[in-house]
């Protein structure tokens, strides 16, 4: 499903040079369920956004379905990121100005999908975090931990093949994040691909692949082959 | 040092009255260590933003040093939001043009410290939680765990006699947690008052009372007298 060859993201600052990935090489397949972890600044985000397509590696090949990623033009990449691939940011990213249902139904326009089906399965994912009482809240009249389950919702709405969710559970409470899991879960049972990163190992014990980055590299990987 | 005498604070949503607070009383005495637990939604995130002083109640009493804080104009609120408090917030609030550095030495402009000794406390206070090498990076160079940082040296940098910390560790690996709780125990130490939020038990048990909320009001408190 995804190959990186000898990926590397580096940033020049000033005289000095941020090594942010270097040199990971990984292949990951159809329905694995791959936990990041590492410590803090070790390239985790890093390593999603480029998985994602959001971000173009510096060096290094990242063959997505036999596609070489770095070959395809933005609206190739556009499909990608709408149709293929899920994604749940550290820093959630809603649209500030729009309410909590219009934030999930979003990613349904670019799929043609019409407008009561848009809302149907909007307020079904809002539900599936417990949040169908909070769906004309604007984000700043939500708490942390509802704007990062509107950010879940908006990523499972589309039902991904591949979900990409970044520290999904950061804010919330342990009874909260079980119920999440239970939505990763059920959307690995149903063959997809789950990859995420946490920095809490509960929530990498449901993962069946756990990949330790330190310093950009990757310093270990439980099923390394 | 705090007293809180039936706090309220309620939205109206059309015609939905959301109580994110309700009827909360509560007393805090110097030096205590206070752990704020309870779902996601449950009104901690508002019960921080009243005793910051950054939100005014829409019911009750807010006594802090035996000063009504509803009394107080701008210029004396703002004197204890600069003077006493030290606030760390669950979305971190950065100055998005500001690097690492110069957000950490803004609190120290308010206390008339002068520009050389604002820099050198600023870079010990990012030592502190090891990110001297980061002090050039705009928030948006930084990871998640690095801006959360930045976000507690700025509070901290201060030596605050009352730290409000929301969800301190939220996008921290467990090794650089260990290191942030050490600070606080060292503030705690130092003679000051530590109230903070957390969903993870093993960062609440370095409190000496934990607070539960429920739906926007007290469930629990290991320590009402
Ligand atoms: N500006 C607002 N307008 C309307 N409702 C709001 C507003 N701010 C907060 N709320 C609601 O008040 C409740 C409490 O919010 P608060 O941010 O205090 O929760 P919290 O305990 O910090 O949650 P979390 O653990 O998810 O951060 C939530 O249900 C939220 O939707
Ligand atoms: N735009 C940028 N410019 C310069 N350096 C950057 C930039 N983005 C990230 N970095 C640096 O790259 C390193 C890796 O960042 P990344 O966000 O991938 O870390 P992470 O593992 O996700 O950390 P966290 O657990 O704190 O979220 C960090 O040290 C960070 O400072
Ligand atoms: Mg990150
Ligand atoms: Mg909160």
């Amino acid at each position: 499903l995804i190959e990186l060859e000898q990926i590397s993201k580096h940033y020049q600052m000033g005289s000095q040079l941020v090594k942010a990935v270097h040199n990971v090489s990984l292949t990951i397949h159809h329905n694995e369920y791959i936990a990041f972890i590492g410590a803090s600044g070790s390239g985790k985000s890093t390593m999603m956004n480029i998985l994602g397509c959001l971000d173009s590696p510096t060096n290094g090949h990242y063959r997505l379905n036999d596609q070489n990623v770095a070959t395809l033009d933005e609206s190739a990449l556009a499909d990608i990121r709408n149709r293929e691939i899920g994604f749940i940011f550290q820093s959630f990213n809603l649209l500030p100005r729009a309410t909590a249902l219009q934030n999930v139904m979003q990613p349904l326009i670019y799929l043609g999908i019409p407008f009561n089906e848009r809302k149907n399965l909007a307020i079904e994912a809002l539900a599936n975090v417990q949040l169908e009482d909070r769906s004309d809240h604007l984000p700043n009249e939500l708490s942390g931990g509802q704007r990062q389950r509107v950010a879940i919702a908006r990523a499972l709405v589309t039902k991904p093949s591949i979900l990409l969710a970044d520290e999904p559970t950061g804010n919330l409470d342990s009874q909260t994040s079980v119920e999440i899991m239970r939505l990763f879960d059920q959307l690995h049972k149903d063959g997809q691909t789950i990859i995420m990163v946490t920095h809490e190992d509960d929530i990498a014990s449901h993962s069946n692949r756990q990949i330790k980055m330190k310093d950009g590299n990757i310093l270990r990987d439980s099923s390394a082959i």
